[in-house]
Parts: structure tokens; C-alpha cells; sequence
């Protein structure tokens, strides 16, 4: 089983640690650091490929990040090598397709692309609009509010809702978790959690007797895995468990399509 | 006593919360947003009035907020229109003293830029080393990180290192709250604290009993006078106690003298 996931947003949202909470794995370490520690003159795009074990499934798991997004003090256009990168992608599997039987062939699209949005509090910026409305018909986005121990429940609340009307005013089409067979939350995530406000943790602490992954602050401890402190474990279910396979159908059936009669058509 | 306070910094970073938490007042509330929640499609200057009583001197306070600057895809040359609002405060002044008794006039010069860094923990932005570049000579900055409550103390110690260190690298001078008589903490405070971590609060909040100016989750309660949870009361005793004299000594002994020596030489 393979998968293409992208991870976009500035320096410092959490991108990397998120990645390891997501996948147990320590991918991006002191070895390899994470996309904000690399340096960039230029948005760059760059892949890693983990081996995962979940559910007793081999998954081979290519992560794309885009290290230097979002991340100058000029960004226009800095969104044009995520987008040449997707279609490279497509072009690559349309060639490929021409040429030989298309259950044999390695799909390198990108199935997913998790777009961080600061903590601001306010709404999205003005790079957080043209990034989505320019790759939304492309591949399926999930935006994330990053570094959500930064908001009280009251303001992420606001926040999200917030954000969620932006995005309708922007006629944004953001992956919103379709109904699956395996999955009744989907509809109640839907209404009230979108976007997921998530926290990571390269961290175990002991809290109460128990080992949880989380931050250490000196009025408490922001847990990962608790639902009262983050949507970490809905993104987590539904990214691996509940919703992987239909990424893959939407990219296949809805974005690979797209490029596909648009390169066919031009 | 009169005192201008310049705010600079992108949306989203505590920064009216901040200002209201030190001079506890509600200068921005929903009739007078700040500056993040006003429609801005340029960097804008803006300026208000507020009366406080400190220690029972009355104080004339004026704050000057950017609204827009940071917040666009494109931020070049986003400092121009701080730089020119604080080059027009010098003129006029440069003007008033060649007609009266200096004594007589108002100042309304620029005594201290409080510049608000994100909570990133990796280190300055290209955006903020060159505002800080270019706005050292101009007036006193004094780099603030903000909402630390995002922060744990091991990453805010690293992310304070890494900010001085990349201060140093760049030449930048930054107002570093020197020795005055009544504040002996100075020496530490500059060696360890620098730059100052913020958390405002415009809600208090019950913590065993006794009642705090703070920042409640689910996982505790960030308490913005507890300088266990970060440094707004350094920040508020030397900005308003000890080294407000100062600030307006530097402004007109190095800043101002500065501005009239290369406004006399053209
Ligand atoms: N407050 C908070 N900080 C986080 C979180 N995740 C990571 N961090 C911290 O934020 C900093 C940057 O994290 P990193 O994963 O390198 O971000 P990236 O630049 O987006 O890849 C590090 O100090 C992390 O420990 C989170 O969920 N909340
Ligand atoms: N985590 C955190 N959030 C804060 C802090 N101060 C303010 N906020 C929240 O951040 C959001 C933006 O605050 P605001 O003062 O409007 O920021 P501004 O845009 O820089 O003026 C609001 O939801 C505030 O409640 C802080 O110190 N820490």
C-alpha cells in the first residue's frame, strides 16, 4: 500500500513534529531536520519515504514537504513549485498509463496535502487564500489550525468557524471527510470540528501515572491524544484509518481527471 | 508626562491584548478594534490617545500601531511607512525647536518600538531582521517574543539564544534596558531574558482562590504577572517603572540627534 502525503505552511507551525506524532516515527530528527531547518533561497520540494506498520498493513509512505514556503518577506507566486510538483506528478502516471497496465504501475500522485494555518486567532491570511483556491482543484487539501495549545477552546472555536466561512466565501473546496462505511463520526466532525486543530509531541510525559505524548508547560500539560485538548486523534483516524483509501479514489477519480482532460483537451 | 509607544508586528500575535494588559485599559475592545481587525490594503500608521495613571503621575500615552504590516503575500518595503512616520515626528519636532523654547513643546517622537516576533522556535524571520535593520538607528526597538505561551521553557530558552545570536550576527542594536538607579535586576535580566516572552490576557481568571489576569485550557491556567509563565512583568516594571526616562533620553540624545545630523548635512 502507498501513499503521497504533502505538508505545506510556513517556518514553525509545527509541520515536522506533527509528522512523527502522526507516524510514530522520528523521520525528521536531528539527522535529517525537518523542512524549516533546511536552508532555502527558494521554495524547494522534497520527498522521504517512511516504511509504516498500521493495522498490520505494510504502507509505504513518501512524505513531500516544501521547506521555504510562505517563509520570505516576498511570496508571490511561492506556491508555483507546489503546483508544478502535483503535476509533474499527474504527468508522470499519464505517461505511464499510455504505456502499460495501470494496476501495475506506482502511483506517485499526491493524494493529500495538509496546509498548516497559524494560530492567529483572526481568520486566514491573504497566502493562506491563494494557496487553496489555487490548489484545490489540484489535489485534496486539509487545512489544519497548527499549534492549536496556542488558542483557548473558546477562541479555537471562533476560530474555526471563522476560517470555515472564509473558505465558503473564497468558494474554497477543502476534503471535508466523506461519509464512509466504517466511519458514523464523519457528519458530527464535519459540522463542528473542521479545520482539525491539531498539537504534536516528540515528548512523553507522566501525567497522573500515565504516559501520554504531549508538551510540558508549568501550568500543565497539552496532551496529544486528548480529545479535550486537540483534534490530533480524529486526524490521525481518519488520515490513516477511515479515509486513506478514499484519498487515493478522489485523486485518482476527481484531481487525476482534471489534468487529465485539461492536458488532453489543451 | 507625555510617552509614545509604537506596536509593530503581523496580525495574530497578542499584540492589542499585550497593550492592554500593560497600561490596563481596554483602548481596543469590539468599538475600537485593533489593528489586525481593521480593513487594511496597505501598511497604515495609526495613532491614539490614552490618559493613564501610573504611580500617581498622570501619564499621556499614545499609542501607534501598523496595522497590515506582515499580513500580505508581498511584504517588501512593508517598514516604509513605519520609517516615514518616525522620520515626520523628528521633523516636526526639528521644526517647533528652531521657533520655541524647547522646554515648552510637545514631544510626540517615537520613544520605543515594541516589535513582536512569532513563537516560531526556530528563530527571526528574513521580515524581522530587516525591519530591525532598518529601524535600530531610527528608535529604540525593543524585540518582544510573543504569545510565549505557545512555548515550552526549555524551547523559550533555546528560541531566546537563537534570536540573540542572530540579532548579534546582523549588527542589529536593540534597546537593552541599561543600568538605572532604582533597578538593580537589570545586568541579570539582559543576560537571561532577552529578548523579553510576553503573554497578555484580557480575562482573569480564579486560580486557587486568588483571582489572576490570564489564559485558561483545559490543562491549566498560563498566568500572564507569574514570571514562572513568562516575562510580562519585567517587561511592564522596566517599560514603565524604571526605564521610561531613559527611553525618551535615548530617542532625543542618539535617535533624534542622529536624524538632525543627517537632516543638517543634506
Ligand atoms: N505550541 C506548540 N508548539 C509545537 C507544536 N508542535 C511543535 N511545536 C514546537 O514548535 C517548534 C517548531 O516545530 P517544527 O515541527 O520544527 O515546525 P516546522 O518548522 O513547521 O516543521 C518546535 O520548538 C516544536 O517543539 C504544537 O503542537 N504546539
Ligand atoms: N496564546 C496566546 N494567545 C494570545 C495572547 N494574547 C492574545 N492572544 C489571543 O490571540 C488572538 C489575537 O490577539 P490580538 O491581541 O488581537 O492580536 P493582534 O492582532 O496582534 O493585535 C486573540 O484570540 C487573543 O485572545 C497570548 O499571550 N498568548
Amino acid at each position: 500500500f502507498e501513499f503521497t502525503l504533502m505538508v505545506v505552511g510556513e517556518s514553525g507551525l509545527g509541520k515536522s513534529t506533527l509528522i512523527n506524532s502522526l507516524f510514530l516515527t522520528d523521520l525528521y530528527s536531528k539527522d535529517y531536520p525537518g523542512p524549516s531547518q533546511r536552508i532555502k533561497k527558494t521554495v524547494q520540494v522534497e520527498q522521504s519515504k517512511v516504511l509504516i506498520k498500521e493495522g498490520g498493513v505494510q504502507l509505504t509512505l513518501t512524505i513531500v514537504d516544501t521547506p521555504g514556503f510562505g517563509d520570505a518577506v516576498d511570496n508571490s507566486n511561492c506556491w508555483q513549485p507546489v503546483i508544478n510538483y502535483i503535476d509533474s506528478k499527474c504527468e508522470d502516471f499519464l505517461n505511464a498509463e499510455s504505456r502499460v497496465n495501470r494496476r501495475l504501475m506506482p502511483d506517485n500522485r499526491v493524494h493529500c496535502c495538509l496546509y498548516f494555518i497559524a494560530p492567529s486567532g483572526h481568520g486566514l491570511k491573504p497566502l493562506d487564500i491563494e494557496f487553496m483556491k489555487r490548489l484545490h482543484d489540484k489535489v485534496n487539501v486539509i487545512p489544519l489550525i497548527a499549534k492549536a495549545d496556542t488558542l483557548t477552546p473558546e477562541e479555537c472555536q471562533l476560530f474555526k468557524k471563522q476560517i470555515m466561512k472564509e473558505i465558503q466565501e473564497h468558494k474554497i473546496k477543502i476534503y471535508e471527510f466523506p461519509d464512509t462505511e466504517d466511519d458514523e463520526d464523519s457528519k458530527l466532525i464535519r459540522r463542528i470540528k473542521m479545520p482539525l486543530a491539531v498539537v504534536g509531541s516528540n515528548m512523553v510525559i507522566e501525567v497522573n501515572g500515565r504516559k501520554v505524548r504531549g508538551r510540558q508547560y508549568p501550568w500543565g500539560v497539552a496532551e496529544v491524544e486528548n480529545g479535550e485538548h486537540c483534534d490530533f486523534t480524529v486526524l490521525r483516524n481518519m488520515l490513516i484509518r477511515t479515509h486513506m483509501q478514499d484519498l487515493k479514489d478522489v485523486t485518482n477519480n476527481v484531481h487525476y481527471e482534471n489534468y487529465r482532460s485539461k492536458k488532453l483537451a489543451a
